[in-house]
């Protein structure tokens, strides 16, 4: 393996890319997966990780063009050069830039998107070229073989610059090549569609809907059909995976995260200096050692935490938690029993119990409606 | 009829010094593009040879012919 003069890298482990254009040769939805998974490639190996931004800048900014495109590089037409990458770096470093007059594709023939990707993201991250022949960052595009992706090579090579990843398994660290992630039976991903999907925690986020469940998430914009899925350590590479609980404080532009015993506070992909802490800092008595749900009703100035069949709740104006707990039913009348996740969206409360979602209606005080838990989702 | 090979030869040539361009950061210096020994551009051509595991002659031989011409990352080899 190489890497530019200087060893240039990424000081930050959370990178945000974003698709400036796309192909006409392939469904725009087959390109943010061809990209995402390319980007994956490197993460699985590395501590990095990668946020897709949909406007504005974005430390690598992925475009499609053909001859002269405003930087020193002119494509040259079908064949020859494919695309290339800068190295890391503010403005144009870290860029990809792929050449329109190639026929993209998401197989075998043409020139696989994926493929190429893959290894302009090597460029992207700190690599230049390999002279071994096996490795992704060779120059030459050999004939995709999707079943091998990332060779020893590669892999020592951008562990040298940004380190193992923090959740490599053994088998990974002696293998001399990474399978397809998403062809590699461990990574049963979990399916939005399924109808015994149950959450983790669901919370409001700017805007958006952020449904928890082990280590992903699905992100949903209301006025958005199709939800996101990233990896939870994609925005808080600190955080344990399968959180309990989490809501937004949006006058504050925060949104806490409930993990045993402990909590974060996160303004966007940061979290807050001080985090953790214990959960009786918020006034519980130490006895209590995790909540199940917890939900922040910015209109009452209350917070509510869910465990078990009881719930406590924190009033900001009094500054003060309730003595005792709470049944639910009693105040939530029609819910009852454990509380797996609970957002309010509107004048409404969503509480989701296993595989069933209850819509609360918080001025009628009564359950409105009883759906699946993947209403939010384009099933 | 017998192959052209003097128009194949100067096609394989401007390929070459095309990629040598692109890739090697080799310059053109104006003299007009002959073939002496130890030039700029056999030093060059070498390198391409033994980047890629070539057999290291200096000349533009049909396996280095061939490589130049297979598609590729647009990122250079040896930066300029």
């Amino acid at each position: 393996f190489s890497t530019f003069a200087g060893e240039l890298k990424w000081t930050k482990q959370v990178l945000t890319y974003r698709i400036v254009n796309y192909t006409p040769d392939l469904h725009p939805a087959n390109v943010n997966a061809a990209i995402k998974k390319a980007l994956s490639v490197w993460s699985r190996v590395t501590p990095l990780r990668f946020i897709k931004k949909d406007r504005g800048d974005a430390d690598i900014m992925i475009s499609f063009a053909a001859r002269g495109h405003n930087d020193f590089i002119p494509f040259d037409g079908p064949g020859g050069s494919l695309a290339y990458a800068y190295a890391p770096g503010k403005d144009f470093g870290g860029d990809a830039h792929f050449d329109e007059d190639e026929t993209w594709t998401k197989s075998t023939e043409g020139t696989n998107l994926f493929y190429v990707a893959a290894h302009e993201f090597g460029h992207s991250l700190g690599l230049s070229h390999s002279k071994d022949p096996n490795a992704l960052m060779y120059p030459v595009y050999r004939k995709f073989d999707p079943s091998v992706l990332l060779h020893q090579d590669d892999i020592t090579g951008i562990q040298y610059l940004y380190g193992p990843s923090s959740n490599t398994n053994n088998d990974q660290r002696e293998s001399t090549e990474i399978k397809n992630p998403t062809e590699s039976k461990d990574l049963e991903l979990p399916n939005s569609c399924s109808s015994n999907l149950t959450f983790d925690a669901v919370t409001t986020f700017r805007g958006e809907i952020m449904f928890f469940k082990g280590t992903h998430i699905w992100r949903k914009h209301p006025a958005v059909r199709t939800a996101d899925f990233e990896l939870v350590s994609s925005f808080w590479p600190r955080l344990p995976p399968g959180v309990d609980a989490a809501y937004e404080i949006p006058e504050k532009d925060e949104m806490v995260i409930f993990k045993g015993n402990e909590f974060w506070v996160v303004r966007g992909d940061t979290i807050l200096p001080g985090y953790p802490q214990k959960l009786y800092t918020l006034g519980f008595s130490k006895d209590v050692t995790k909540t199940d749900t917890a939900f922040h009703n910015g209109i009452e100035g209350k917070t509510y935490y869910f465990i078990a069949d009881k719930f406590w709740s924190y009033d900001k104006r009094s500054q003060s938690m309730d003595r005792k707990s709470l049944v639910i039913r009693d105040a939530f009348p029609g819910i009852n029993g454990k509380i797996d996740a609970v957002f309010q969206h509107g004048n409404f409360l969503y509480f989701f119990s296993g595989r069933k979602q209850f819509e609360f209606d918080l001025d009628k005080k009564r359950v409105t409606r009883f759906l699946k838990t993947n209403l939010w989702f384009p099933c | 009829f017998p192959a052209n090979t003097r128009q194949t030869k100067e096609e394989g040539m401007q390929l070459i010094q095309k990629y040598l361009e692109n890739y090697y950061g080799f310059k053109k210096d104006g003299e007009p593009f002959v073939w002496k020994s130890n030039n700029a551009m056999t030093q060059k051509l070498k390198e391409i040879q033994k980047f890629f595991g070539l057999e290291v002659t200096g000349k533009l031989d049909s396996g280095t012919l061939d490589l130049v011409q297979k598609h590729r990352c647009g990122f250079p080899d040896i930066a300029g």
